[in-house]
């Protein structure tokens, strides 16, 4: 295992124990400005590990990330790995990044399904789900994304059990979904949230339960125009950019639908590289690449949360 | 461990309404096993499909009958693994 986070080899896969070390690798260089909370524990008892980013205060407003809901998508938490580190090293000279910690905290969950994510890495690469196994299924796994309770096993989900969007016997059924939940609502003061998933080059907003508008759309769509066109700017990445229903499909029991219903305003979700050679088996050289694009869409929406408190 | 030797990613461009709903009808053949990376959208929005290698000639052969082309995104998905993993090893050697 890598001694410190400058040895950490950013651009490859790795496995779950090494991104644990990472983590406290990191919590021990930088004492000051990230510590690990445990918000739960997953269907095979995992530690849901969540980093904090902060210079002080208590309970101030907050930017939250996750990646890696849907295990195969490998990039993701690899990306996660990336955002850590690159939130430490720029803390104080990138003036984003600075200012938004001046007043708010950042929290980065980065291996939101472990245990469909150790799945991927010794028994099948191309596990998506839970590895719950809920009494009446014959299959294992719930989509972590059909779980939420906002619009649950509406359509946009499957009510099969060996479906890879099986939404689970019950909003929240999932305890990697659960923990976030409790977190949000005890924390209270979450303004915006992330949630990262790879794979086909979008940046959606809410709804994907209906096709009602969210109330905030003409504001999400400005953000997501200003976000993408940044993110491009790097690599020439194209992305689209909308909200769920309309760019992709109806999807129900989804995180940033009901993320949006709690009151965070800016929720949204990233679907990463790859434009359609590799799709989840993204090479590893892609993954400095795909982070760092993906870094400027999300100082965009920091940068616009901190100006637009609410 | 699951390997998935002979797998392959079909490319699916549905460029009607016609097409886009054979291609949803796919996602109920349970016994094909086929795994949507990236499900039917709308027209014109790609849609991926892991085939594993005893579905490969059902599919394709239903695929042509429809008159719905198609595109091989990965040859192989076993390949792809099997890099992936050298790769990582050899990250973890330099580390």
């Amino acid at each position: 295992l890598p001694l410190s986070t400058s040895t950490f080899d950013y651009s490859s896969y790795h496995t779950l124990d090494e991104i644990y070390n990472f983590m406290d690798l990191l919590v021990a260089e930088n004492p000051n400005l990230v510590s690990k909370l445990e918000i739960g524990r997953s269907t095979e008892n995992r530690p849901l590990y969540v980093l904090k980013f902060s210079k002080g205060g208590s309970n101030r407003p907050a930017f939250w990330i996750d990646t890696g809901i849907h295990s195969r998508e490998w990039v993701t938490q690899a990306s996660g790995v990336w955002f850590a580190k690159k939130i430490v090293q720029d803390h104080e000279n990138d003036q984003v990044l600075a200012s938004l910690l001046d007043t708010m905290d950042i929290f980065l969950e980065i291996v939101t399904n472990p245990d469909g994510f150790a799945f991927t890495h010794t028994k099948n690469r191309m596990w998506r789900k839970t590895r719950s196994k809920h009494s009446g299924s014959i299959c294992v796994g719930v989509d972590p994304n059909r779980n939420w309770d906002a619009g649950f096993g509406g359509s946009g989900a499957s009510s099969n059990p060996c479906s890879e969007t099986y939404h689970g016997p019950y909003a929240n059924s999932e305890p990697e979904v659960k923990a976030i939940v409790d977190f949000v609502k005890s924390h209270g003061n979450i303004k915006a949230f992330v949630s990262i998933h790879s794979y086909s080059q979008l940046l959606l907003y809410p709804y994907g339960y209906t096709r009602t508008p969210v109330p905030d759309q003409k504001e999400l769509h400005e953000i997501s125009e200003k976000a993408v066109a940044a993110l491009t700017s790097l690599y020439g990445t194209q992305y689209k950019y909308g909200s769920i229903i309309t760019t992709i499909y109806q999807a129900s029991g989804g995180t940033i639908d009901w993320t949006y219903d709690q009151g965070i305003k800016y929720s949204f979700t990233f679907e990463l590289r790859d434009t359609g050679r590799y799709g989840f088996l993204l090479p590893a050289k892609q993954i400095i690449p795909a982070a760092e694009e993906t870094w400027l869409a999300l100082q965009v929406i920091m940068q616009h949360t901190l100006d637009n408190p609410y | 461990t699951e390997t998935f030797v002979g797998h392959q990613v079909l490319r699916i461009i549905p460029t009607s309404d016609e097409e886009l709903q054979k291609v949803q009808e796919l996602q109920d053949l349970e016994d094909l096993q086929l795994d949507f990376w990236l499900e039917p959208r709308g027209l014109g929005l790609p849609v991926d499909v892991r085939v594993p290698f005893p579905s490969l000639q059902p599919l394709k052969v239903h695929l042509e009958a429809n008159g719905i082309s198609y595109s091989i995104m990965i040859e192989d998905v076993q390949e792809l693994l099997e890099q992936e993993q050298t790769e990582m090893l050899r990250s973890s050697r330099r580390g």
